[in-house]
């Protein structure tokens, strides 16, 4: 079968790619791409991270980004964090954060490729695709056009939430793109109080939903109020987390 | 400007159609499209539930509605719940409810369309319609294609949240489409121990949004894990709340 993967430009050498999805909104998979990209760069790896979130993106905000992107011949140059990871995100080239991108399929996918195709990521070890919700447009030509060798997906406790999740797996399955493993978030709060940990979006299913889809568990996150409000000031670098600091993928 | 909506079809006599968005995932726009419709069906409204997140359908788990829609000459029957509520969502129309619908913006936003041109819902005071995130080919089609007379926001505390909400209503402005209210979600925890309550994802900004969007702030909704709980048993049309059972639309 004629592989329809775009080739890396000439500026690139990205050793590898890996998706981030969940197929329903709102379960963390920005956080999740955050923290995993912050505990493979903390092991010496150079990360870069593409926003595929094209009407909805989470990345400069939670890294405080506000630069907008240079020029290098050809290429859009990603924005750089304070620790180091490279960014490209639709929202570093809005004139403001709120900005509706008001795209149909065809346009947000091309976006998508642009990513891909017209930036000066240079030498990056790993590079972290942020996946919008949904099993649309722009995570089917992700799957079918960007050199992906895995997927990590997200979930929370809900089986409202898995059984969305279970889509995007079937799609990965279906697509070809070998299924790297699962984080389970905002899977108990414990109370600042009383000490009490309580399931507040029902028991961790992350263990049995693992196993039952043949996908390791990577880890399992506390909704943490710290987070929440680190991401809300563009500091989410500072978070203190022991996440993703030993993950080979 | 010539209009692009949608007529009725022979069948129909729907009265008012609402659209229920967010923008960013997750936040509980269809918890709230649940929620409103059960409020509008105590006052004693025939209610029904368009569900437009064709790639993450939610509202056929909420109800525990399992049937297979009917058929009415050359239209689909919505499907009706325990109190009444009718519904559509292509949930109903799948083999298994976690198969994933791998479908562009054309197909996606087509189908939408067929949710109002191709279901007999008969007489209806309120179609709710619940949008998927993002502002793509649905939401796009929903507002250039249906008879929306209004658009319910809904939002959680986190800035990050907000700033992607922002472009939904910055989008149903831009498209003409009023604003009828802001729903805050998630709010904050009570813990079931000791009482505390924790802004578990930052202090309440809905009275904020709402004044400086100018759109009427209709509720503000805690976390509450037996909200979770009845949605994922199907069994939503138990929550016991007095939100939206005063809302007049
Ligand atoms: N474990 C967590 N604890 C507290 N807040 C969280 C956690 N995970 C995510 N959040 C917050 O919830 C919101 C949604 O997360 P996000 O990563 O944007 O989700 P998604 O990308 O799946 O839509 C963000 O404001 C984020 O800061
Ligand atoms: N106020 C709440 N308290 C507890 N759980 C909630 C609340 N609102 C939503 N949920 C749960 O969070 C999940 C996401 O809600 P959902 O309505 O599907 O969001 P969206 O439609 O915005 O993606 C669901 O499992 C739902 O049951
Ligand atoms: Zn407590």
């Amino acid at each position: 079968e004629q592989s329809l993967k775009l080739p890396q430009n000439e500026y690139n050498e990205i050793k590898h790619v890996i998706g981030v999805m969940s197929g329903k909104g709102g379960v963390g998979k920005s956080s999740v791409t955050s923290l995993l990209a912050m505990g493979l760069q903390k092991q010496g790896f150079k990360v870069g991270i593409l926003d595929a979130d094209i009407t909805g993106p989470s990345i400069p905000k939670m890294f405080g980004l506000h630069e907008r992107p240079g020029n290098y011949n050809d290429c859009l140059l990603p924005v750089t964090t304070s620790s180091g990871i490279k960014v490209m995100s639709i929202n570093l080239l809005l004139p403001n954060e709120d900005d509706p991108v008001i795209w149909r399929g065809p346009i947000l996918a091309g976006a998508v490729k642009q990513f891909w195709t017209d930036v000066a990521w240079g030498r990056v070890d790993y590079l972290i695709v942020d996946l919008p919700p949904g099993t649309g447009d722009v995570p089917l030509t992700a799957m079918q056009s960007l050199p992906l060798d895995g997927m990590v997906v997200v979930t929370s406790p809900q089986q409202l939430a898995q059984m969305v999740v279970r889509k995007a797996i079937k799609m990965s399955s279906q697509l070809g793109i070998p299924l790297l493993g699962m984080v389970e978030n905002m899977s108990y709060f414990k109370c600042p109080d009383c000490g009490k940990e309580v399931s507040v979006f029902g028991p961790s299913r992350g263990e049995q939903m693992a196993l039952s889809e043949g996908i390791r568990l990577l880890e399992i996150l506390p909704i943490d109020p710290a987070l929440a409000e680190l991401c809300d000031q563009g500091r989410v670098e500072e978070y203190q987390t022991d996440a993703f600091s030993k993950e080979s993928l």
